[in-house]
């Protein structure tokens, strides 16, 4: 299966709901810089479950779109919706994750299929279309790979055990 | 323990040399790997060595940053034959790369991408200019807001 | 060590949102530095905010890697103003930033280098031909040794 | 004043004695992965005399020459010649730096015009010329520009005490 289409709502630089895509197997994602293009490969992060921090943000209302120079409004909310094609059944799966403050606090909510699951099934649901979220080794967020390369001994055999 | 661990080590450095051959585009260039402890490995290290086309051993802090990059890449895909996920999401990875090397990765790119989807974040036409689409990003300034253009390149082709 | 350090500052601070605006071509780009203590600044920080033409105040940390390229050159430059060396030495920092930036900050560094010597590492066409000179490196495969040309370009300026 | 021209020996990827320049005002250095661009800037760095460690080598004498593969020669000494071009007294000066191997240790000399000079009275001489290599505000090495935007208030302070 692939990518086949995002639905990004409220999400860093993106406001209100859009939709993009379709995917296709090579896909590039171009435009100047401060454009929006690493907040949509946070976008894809963040929908399989990578953590805040990861995304360039501290805390998850970091992550809910702002206007620039404003405060967060308390009851905004995000969301992130993946449109996954499996080629052999040749259906869609919809892995969704968002964001919602209640009194202040920022939480995430899961769900497949529009239906909200706890975290650990939405896991193993992606581990069930081969998406190791803990491995990461299919994410390269930008000026991190050289850093690859140069990995010490002990970090590379961390690395391959997190996969064995 | 042992075993789990000796399975992906094997798979991936078979792959290793193999496959960074192909990116290069050249069969002088070497990479591999090596257990620092052979009775219990996952206990100590394991040494990653890449020697770029028509160069002989060097240590590999003293690669350059666009030699570093290719042999990451390559190390990448082949971690990635031991565990294949279905997709592959690189940022601007050809940022320190010569012309010569954005031709030979995005040319690897476009023949992996038959069996697995990669998504590639790229400023340089020489690379994106291989994708089968494109999604062209820019900010509106009346929305305040990140706003997207879909384009299917495989209408384009010859 | 107040005196000497508010000398510094001053200087620096005063000079530095006319620099981003001049790198940016764009008037409504602001960049400018403020003191966590006032009484004894050289005990805390001090503050460093860019904002990137029409757009308005963000933290510094949720800049992307091409706008925090051009704030960071914007910073060198304004500290060069207060303690002025007679060179520059830029190893790729042209890597993360797009058509237009490089453009930018390739017209502004030749023009700086009225005043000052800029040496410039860059694998960009777009940049380098702005240049006076150039020293052309290779590899010698038969005495594996780099190798070096120069090129005046003044001589081929129409 | 400005740099007018180097002479390389046995530098780095740099065999032998070569002689590189005259450089200009605006002068760009260009070349494919792995050639020696930046292997050039880490000989303008050591002539001045930033630290091996800043030069990505460990040791004085992984700045020698060594073809690939091979073990370093235990006679096999470097050197930087700078030449400096004063435009007020139209006059050159040549900074020198050379490493040479003693009993298996490598060791600095730092000479001025071909005569050999303590390393306190050849930092005093750049510091006439203008070059302050310990604020190091002027050399910006491969992959370090963004982090000079993300240094936090603390290091930006400590780095205006520097130049101050
Ligand atoms: N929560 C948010 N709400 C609104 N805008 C945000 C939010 N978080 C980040 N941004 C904005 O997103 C922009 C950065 O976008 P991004 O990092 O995706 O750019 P990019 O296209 O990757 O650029 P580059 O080519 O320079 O890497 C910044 O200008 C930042 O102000
Ligand atoms: N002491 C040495 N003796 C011989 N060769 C060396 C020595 N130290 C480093 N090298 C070689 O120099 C090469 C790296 O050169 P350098 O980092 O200058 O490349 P570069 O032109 O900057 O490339 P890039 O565009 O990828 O940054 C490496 O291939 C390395 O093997
Ligand atoms: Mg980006
Ligand atoms: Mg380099």
């Amino acid at each position: 299966g692939y990518i086949e289409q995002l639905e990004v709502e409220n999400f860093k630089s993106y406001r209100d709901r859009q939709i993009i895509g379709p995917f296709k197997k090579f896909q590039s994602i171009i435009g100047p810089n401060g454009a929006g293009k690493s907040n949509l490969m946070d976008a894809i992060s963040f929908v399989l479950g990578v953590k805040t921090s990861q995304l360039r943000g501290s805390t998850l209302a970091d992550l809910i779109y702002r206007p620039d120079g404003q405060q967060l409004d308390p009851n905004a909310s995000c969301s992130i919706k993946l449109i996954w094609f499996n080629e052999e059944t040749r259906e869609d799966t919809v892995f969704q994750r968002r964001i919602v403050q209640k009194q202040g606090k920022a939480t995430s909510e899961y769900l497949i299929d529009a239906e909200t699951v706890k975290k650990e099934e939405y896991v193993d649901a992606l581990k069930n279309i081969g998406v190791l979220v803990k491995a990461r080794n299919f994410l390269v967020f930008q000026g991190e790979v050289e850093a690859i390369a140069s990995q010490t001994p002990k970090e590379l055999t961390a690395m391959i055990e997190t996969i064995a | 323990r042992y075993t789990l661990f000796m399975s992906a080590f094997d798979k991936i450095s078979k792959s290793i040399d193999s496959i960074y051959k192909k990116i290069t585009q050249n069969n002088s260039s070497r990479a591999y790997l090596t257990l620092e402890n052979l009775q219990e490995p996952y206990l100590e290290g394991i040494k990653f060595n890449a020697i770029p086309p028509s160069k002989r051993f060097r240590d590999m802090e003293q690669l350059s940053g666009g030699e570093k990059t290719v042999a990451a890449l390559a190390l990448l895909f082949a971690i990635h034959s031991f565990r294949p996920s279905p997709f592959f999401i690189l940022d601007e990875v050809d940022a320190a790369l010569d012309a010569g090397n954005v031709a030979n990765v995005a040319n690897y790119i476009q023949e992996r991408s038959e069996d697995l989807q990669c998504i590639v974040i790229s400023l340089k036409d020489t690379f994106y200019s291989k994708a089968r689409a494109l999604v062209g990003i820019y900010k509106d300034q009346k929305t305040a807001s990140s706003s997207t253009l879909t384009l299917d390149l495989e209408n384009y082709r010859d």
